[in-house]
């Protein structure tokens, strides 16, 4: 069986013209990085769940994408990031919610689902897991960059949701 | 919104999707990312899911799931069952996003209904596909 790996960094109303030429070097940079990453390991004859998890952690350490380091903020200007992973062999998942200070996500999915009873872990509860499993935490700064708080800013005066990427808003 | 999906060489399929959700949320908006059969599902019956895009909608059409149950219930191939979720059923309810899913053998599919998708994608033997709109 040949190996194959997909990833995505986001959706939403990209336009072309609000798309700078150093702005798409960089999410193109991003985008192979995280699949040299998981690439890597399939080329090793490493599992397609290793392949997942070392993809989504290069993309939550990118501050350009909208996961782990570079997240979006809520209306409180906190971040709250949420992950899953799921093994299609055995059917094994694991996911957490409301994260705030835990650096890959992802990562700790997967703990929850190889290390607890549960699928889903959320908010305290989450970040206890995460404590107890010495999960690497980070500052509150770690997580914000000055774009997504324009972005916030930008989103609050206009009383608007917004997806990621996004100049569409959910109003 | 970030996500992955993959295929190894003994034909093992997994899923992962990682997100901090929209700009400007309500304190404890959850969206599908986290929520498995939402936007995040893999079974090596059928397929690996990760999905991008307005949550709420994701949830409610039960996406990733959905287009696993197309696969093993009706026969459909990925990019059949991945086109009729992405382009024909979540427009109607304006849900802008998209997936990318792979299955046991051919390359993945990579689709959004939205302006663009920052995407890639690579198989055994490949050169890779890094891409952003519809081109």
């Amino acid at each position: 069986v040949d190996w194959a790996l997909a990833l995505h960094g986001g959706a939403g109303t990209i336009l072309r013209e609000h798309l700078s030429p150093e702005d798409e070097t960089r999410y193109r940079a991003g985008l192979e990085v995280a699949l040299a990453a998981g690439r890597a390991v399939l080329e090793a004859g490493g599992t397609a769940l290793d392949a997942v998890e070392e993809t989504v952690t290069a993309l939550e350490e990118n501050p350009v994408f909208n996961a782990g380091k570079g997240s979006v903020l809520t209306a409180e200007g906190a971040v709250e990031m949420d992950a899953a992973i799921m093994d299609g062999a055995s059917l094994d998942a694991g996911a957490v919610i409301g994260l705030r200070r835990v650096r890959n996500p992802v990562r700790l999915a997967r703990q929850v689902m190889e290390h607890s009873p549960h699928v889903m872990l959320a908010w305290q509860g989450a970040e206890d897991f995460a404590r107890h499993m010495g999960a690497e935490t980070m500052a509150l700064e770690w997580f914000v960059t000055g774009h997504r708080s324009t972005q916030l800013a930008e989103a609050r005066a206009a009383n608007v949701v917004s997806l990621d990427h996004s100049d569409g808003k959910y109003g | 919104t970030v996500g992955a999906v993959a295929r190894d060489r003994n034909g093992n399929l997994a899923a992962a999707t990682s997100t901090g959700g929209m700009t400007n949320k309500q304190p404890g908006r959850v969206g599908d990312a986290p929520l498995i059969g939402a936007g995040t599902y893999a079974s090596n019956r059928s397929c690996a899911v990760s999905a991008t895009g307005h949550g709420e909608m994701f949830i409610r059409l039960t996406v990733a799931r959905d287009i696993a149950a197309m696969m093993e219930y009706q026969g459909l191939d990925l990019a059949a069952a991945t086109y009729r979720k992405v382009h024909e059923e979540l427009p109607r309810i304006d849900g802008a996003g998209g997936v990318i899913a792979v299955g046991a053998e051919g390359a993945p599919v990579l689709s959004f209904n939205s302006e663009g998708m920052y995407r890639a994608a690579q198989c055994e033997g490949a050169a890779p596909i890094i891409a952003i709109f519809e081109d």
